[in-house]
């Protein structure tokens, strides 16, 4: 896939936590999400939304993003801290 | 919070369209109020939930169409992307709250490229504001991203699955079973946790009014001729079908007599006959009014090539003419001439697809049209075909089904008296 400008590894990163994909970069360290929990998150989103689980922000995952949807997250926060811890 | 709250304990929910969209010039406020009222009355249709417009700011959903940040946390971002949101229910003031981005283009009977169809996606939030959350499931109307239109608020028929996943948070909504009012005890004592389990012995199910009822000891679902459970919940036989005694603890056989579609059960030596769901005076009468064997009957059913009764029991079946009221003659005749049958069936049933079935523990059988040969490839598993379990479900271990008094020697089927696991129902 062609390599990702900054601004949508942005977009995409900013999504997937907008939508419980991603837990929040830490407000304190501003940590930032390690590769293999923005692969894992990835996957995860295109599996919900019926994509090949590439683990990359291709195309069709980019084209996802773009579809009007509602802003409820698809996996808690409970959920997602369950899943953390 | 946006973190689901499992569901609202009360059943009667106000709401209110608290601000309209700002162009309105698109959609005027009757209109999007009858949407609202629609959207909710798709949820409040199939479950014991009840709502109502009032005109006070403290209704349970408040409606807004809002941009933007408008002060809740999450803010909508222009056109596209987010178009709308809810509040799971609660207690906290904002629960069941919706709203929706007034910076789309709200539409209703558009086609697609003109906007966002107001009404499918208020079904959506209503999802939420009643309890349920995303699914990944294709045909839900609980999937994240828009769909675009759903058709005719009037005709609008919601995905199975959604049905499915708000049963399992409110229960149906049957004009048998008495919604608990608030405050009021249920009239109807709640059934043991008697889901149906995919790996019960339903012993027979057969078309009753377009439905189907499976019964097993003294509780019975219904399955609509899609083989749609119309609830996972059962209702208790003798509360529905009013006359029976209430300490039967399971029925033996039913089919609906031709001619005039009465309903007949039978249980061991007595048997009863229903007009609707009540019983006639003078019953229940002796199984001998039929020229049947002092043992009762197994399985009985109008075979749709000929119009006549047939029983089943042990390894012999009777021809019945329901039209004179009388045995055929030459009968019983050995069970083996319905080639692929087991004996001492469950039960047994004819569909609209002019083909018969017979049951037996967990499996069926077809025999087509007018042939008395088990059809090849049978038997099936009930439960995959007739419940729509997956592989995993329909051939689980029983265990947590078995009650002591099935719990029996597996190679030979316990008479099905004993373990209560009787499936009996009506035809039409």
């Amino acid at each position: 896939a062609p390599s990702l400008t900054t601004e949508q590894l942005d977009t995409g990163v900013d999504w997937l936590s907008r939508f419980g994909y991603l837990p929040p970069p830490d407000p304190v360290t501003g940590q930032l999400q390690t590769k293999e929990a923005l692969t894992k998150a990835i996957k995860a989103m295109q599996k919900f939304g019926g994509l090949k689980e590439t683990g990359v922000l291709d195309q069709a995952t980019l084209g996802l993003m773009k579809l009007p949807r509602c802003s409820l997250p698809d996996v808690s926060q409970a959920e997602g801290a369950k899943r953390r811890r | 919070s946006l973190t689901p709250q499992n569901k609202w304990n009360k059943r009667h929910l106000s709401w209110r369209v608290k601000t309209y969209p700002k162009d309105s010039a698109l959609l005027g406020r009757d209109t999007v109020r009858a949407l609202m009222y629609y959207a909710l009355k798709v949820w409040s249709d199939i479950t014991p939930l009840n709502f109502h417009e009032v005109a006070g700011s403290d209704a349970d959903i408040q409606i807004d169409f809002t941009k933007a940040d408008h002060n809740d946390g999450y803010p909508f971002d222009g056109p596209g992307g987010t178009v709308a949101h809810a509040f799971f229910p609660g207690e906290r003031f904002t629960a069941g709250d919706t709203h929706f981005d007034d910076d789309e283009a709200w539409t209703f009977r558009s086609p697609d490229s003109h906007g966002m169809d107001l009404f499918a996606v208020a079904v959506h939030e209503f999802g939420h504001a009643i309890g349920l959350v995303h699914t990944s499931a294709m045909e839900s109307i609980m999937r994240p991203y828009y769909q675009g239109p759903v058709g005719d608020p009037l005709k609008y028929d919601l995905p199975y699955e959604d049905k499915v996943r708000v049963w399992q948070l409110y229960g149906v909504r049957d004009s048998v079973s008495h919604t608990n009012q608030p405050g009021r005890p249920s009239q109807t004592p709640e059934p043991p946790n008697k889901n149906v389990t995919y790996s019960n012995h339903f012993n027979c199910f057969k078309v009753l009014f377009c439905g189907v009822l499976l019964r097993t000891g003294k509780y019975f679902w219904r399955l609509t001729r899609e083989k749609h459970l119309v609830s996972l919940r059962p209702a208790q036989i003798h509360r529905f079908w009013r006359g029976l005694p209430t300490n039967l603890d399971s029925i033996d056989a039913v089919y609906e007599r031709p001619g005039d579609h009465k309903i007949v059960f039978f249980k061991g030596l007595k048997y009863w006959v229903f007009k609707d769901n009540i019983v006639e005076e003078g019953y229940p009468r002796p199984i001998s009014d039929f020229g049947l064997p002092t043992e009762g009957v197994d399985a009985a059913f109008v075979w749709l090539h000929n119009d006549k009764t047939y029983f089943f029991k042990d390894k012999h079946f009777w021809r019945y003419d329901d039209h004179l009221r009388r045995m055929d003659l030459g009968y019983p005749k050995e069970s083996i001439l319905w080639k692929g049958l087991p004996a001492q069936l469950d039960d047994a049933m004819r569909w609209s697809d002019g083909s018969s079935y017979f049951f037996k523990g967990k499996e069926y059988w077809r025999v087509p049209g007018s042939d008395m040969e088990v059809e090849a490839g049978y038997p099936r598993l009930i439960a995959k075909d007739w419940l729509r379990c997956t592989e995993m479900q329909s051939d689980s271990p029983d265990s947590e089904t078995k009650s002591t008094e099935t719990r029996v020697n597996e190679h030979h089927h316990p008479d099905h008296a004993e373990n209560g696991f009787e499936v009996c129902s009506c035809t039409s």
